[in-house]
């Protein structure tokens, strides 16, 4: 039966669409992404694939790969991009125009920032199922963490656990925030 | 075995017990029984693996009307004590706390090779907190023969908002730069083990042992 399968399998999707986006922010941007249980084919290929879109100095939060490297082509825009490893220097800090392309390697951390044009990419994953951990926002290791681990991790108040915690309602996609100073000392 | 009697004073390297040689290879035994695999100590541990939600809630009962109000929430806390076996998926974030009376030994078995890295197979620790580079720079003073290794370790030490610009992290996280700074903890000398103040307070269920002496308290 596996030649059936081959044969009627789906070979094309489109994650341009902004109705199929899997996470959206009116005041941030979107990000779809399309990986083996959306596309069957792509676990021959050990492929999944992200497009994301950031309107105006939006940020998408920092995050590592758990299980995949991330090749990211700028199709449109500009942003500024930092990638961190295991020692002190981020290993990319730059800002990547429409064309160019970066590659993320698995487990090193990176944040994205849109410029005044707006930044939009799609990325290329290692893994067919390829998965990410956010360090900021609802779904972030952070988060995750008892505030008191927090507090005496980063020698902070329990307000400014707090607010490590809590700030960030959004999930992976943050419109800019220009009075975020402020919030936090409230 | 009795909490007094866990006093390991100090490690040393063991040979095995017994080793069996066969036709294409050795098998090799450790005693089990040795102090030093028998005092492991206890403690809690937390794994935050994305997508999970945060199970582990607690509310505050105000005096005056009664109502609830939230107060924290995080992802499940295990507990473990000696002989227990802890599997870590790939690439999650963790940490974990000795909650017992002795010292908490633990060995860490890391799978270079497992199916999800497809780095190298050198092993890297990405730290959240902590900032454990100036500890490691004193070890690399006291003695050159290691000079390599502890290079090595130093470059792996470094916790992974230091890399961060403090402006984007700070609007990332929606906090003071401030703030941001103590996330990147670069004056925090204390290594990646910390001492807790007054223990650490986090909602968990308590231990076996715990609820039995509880409800024999509440008992009739």
């Amino acid at each position: 039966g596996l030649e059936e399968t081959i044969c009627t399998t789906r070979l094309r999707d489109n994650i341009a669409d902004p109705s199929r986006a899997d996470m959206y922010n009116p005041k941030g941007g979107r990000i779809t992404s399309l990986n083996s249980q959306k596309l069957p084919i792509l676990s021959y290929l050990q492929l999944s694939a992200e497009r994301g879109v950031l309107y105006r100095n939006a940020i998408m939060a920092p995050h590592w790969n758990l299980n995949a490297h991330s090749v990211i082509y700028v199709t449109r825009g500009n942003g500024r991009i930092q990638v961190v490893g295991n020692y002190k220097q981020a290993v990319f800090d730059g800002e990547l125009h429409q064309g160019q392309l970066l590659i993320v390697p698995q487990n090193f951390a990176v944040v994205k920032q849109a410029g005044n044009d707006g930044f939009e990419w799609v990325a290329f994953k290692t893994n067919d199922n390829a998965m990410s951990s956010p360090l900021a926002g609802r779904f972030s290791v952070i988060r995750g963490m008892p505030e008191e681990v927090l507090v005496n991790a980063y020698r902070i108040s329990r307000a400014d656990a707090r607010n490590l915690k809590y700030n960030r309602e959004e999930m992976v996609v943050f419109g800019p925030q220009s009075g975020s100073q402020e919030r936090a000392s409230a | 075995r009795g909490q007094s009697e866990c006093r390991v004073q100090s490690l040393s390297a063991l040979e095995p017990a017994r080793r069996i040689e066969s036709e294409a290879g050795v098998t090799e035994f450790w005693d089990e029984s040795n102090e030093q695999f028998q005092c492991a100590g206890r403690g809690i541990q937390g794994t935050m693996i994305p997508g999970c939600p945060e199970t582990f809630q607690s509310f505050q009962q105000s005096q005056e009307g009664g109502s609830t109000r939230f107060n924290d929430h995080h992802q499940k806390i295990q507990s473990y004590r000696q002989g227990d076996i802890i599997a870590l998926p790939a690439g999650v974030a963790h940490w974990c706390y000795n909650d017992g009376e002795t010292p908490l030994v633990a060995v860490s078995v890391l799978d270079t090779s497992n199916y999800a890295n497809q780095l190298d197979q050198n092993p890297r620790k990405f730290y959240l907190a902590g900032n454990p580079r100036q500890q490691q720079q004193q070890q690399q003073e006291s003695g050159s023969s290691y000079h390599h290794q502890q290079t090595q370790q130093q470059r792996s030490g470094n916790n992974i908002f230091n890399g961060f610009d403090v402006n984007i992290l700070a609007e990332a996280f929606g906090v003071s730069t401030e703030t941001a700074r103590k996330l990147q903890s670069e004056n925090d000398n204390r290594g990646n083990i910390v001492h807790v103040k007054n223990g650490l307070q986090v909602i968990r269920p308590p231990r076996l042992e715990e609820e039995e002496r509880q409800q024999e308290v509440r008992g009739n």
